[in-house]
């Protein structure tokens, strides 16, 4: 799951 | 997003605000710790590396742009402009901040999410965010009395992350595969170092009182 890929929080 | 997470956000940028404010208003920094500032300008360089490699959304690159642009301005302020930097308290300010920076790298590189560059660096910045205001809370127990926007300040930015230990809980529960483990428990070491701030604020705010810290 690419969710874990890049942090979308800040 | 969700509510957590913004009211989160926005009680971080409320911080900075307040710091700003502090700081152009009344052309001092005196009780605010250089040292804290300098450690986040480290944590959101390191943590936003992927500024302009990974577009999420506009409030996303947005809010990073203002955080990093901030962070420096204060530093910038502190260390550079002629009036405000006469009234930095160096000699309160002498947590030695280098072993913050060292302690967490090397944390990041046992552990981490993915042995990856930009990974490290994230994990990096998360554990130096949890401890980076060690040098502020050690400067304010120095200093003794507290002023009104410095304690704000450090309120609002104890508050940030207390409001993301419920976004992680509400996203725990809402999103399958949701495993921020480093984020979290750094966050909750993080908000624990505020624990004996808060009550102090707390009774401070319930006299009516100046917040005072026992030194």
């Amino acid at each position: 799951e690419d969710d874990d890929d890049f942090h979308d929080e800040l | 997003m969700n509510i957590f997470r913004f009211a989160g956000d926005m009680t971080h940028l409320i911080s900075i605000v307040v710091l700003l404010l502090k700081i152009y208003a009344t052309k001092s920094c005196s009780g605010i710790s250089l040292k804290t500032q300098e450690l986040y300008v480290i944590v959101f360089l390191a943590r936003y590396l992927d500024l302009f490699t990974d577009f999420i959304s506009v409030y996303n690159t947005v809010m990073k742009l203002v955080f990093i642009g901030s962070s420096l301005a204060i530093v910038w302020c502190m260390r550079m402009h002629r009036a405000v930097k006469r009234t930095y308290d160096k000699e309160l300010d002498t947590f030695r901040h280098y072993f913050l920076v060292l302690g967490s790298f090397v944390l990041a590189l046992l552990l981490h999410e993915k042995f990856t560059f930009q990974e490290i660096f994230w994990a990096f910045s998360i554990y130096l965010e949890a401890v980076a205001i060690l040098p502020q809370l050690v400067m304010l127990q120095r200093s003794g009395n507290v002023d009104n926007l410095t304690g704000q300040y450090v309120f609002f930015l104890g508050a940030y992350r207390a409001f993301y230990i419920l976004n992680w809980i509400y996203r725990f529960f809402t999103e399958p595969h949701f495993s921020r483990w480093i984020a979290c428990l750094s966050g909750l070491v993080q908000t624990a170092f505020y624990a004996d701030f808060f009550y102090y604020y707390f009774i401070s705010w319930k006299n009516n009182a100046k917040l005072q810290l026992p030194a």
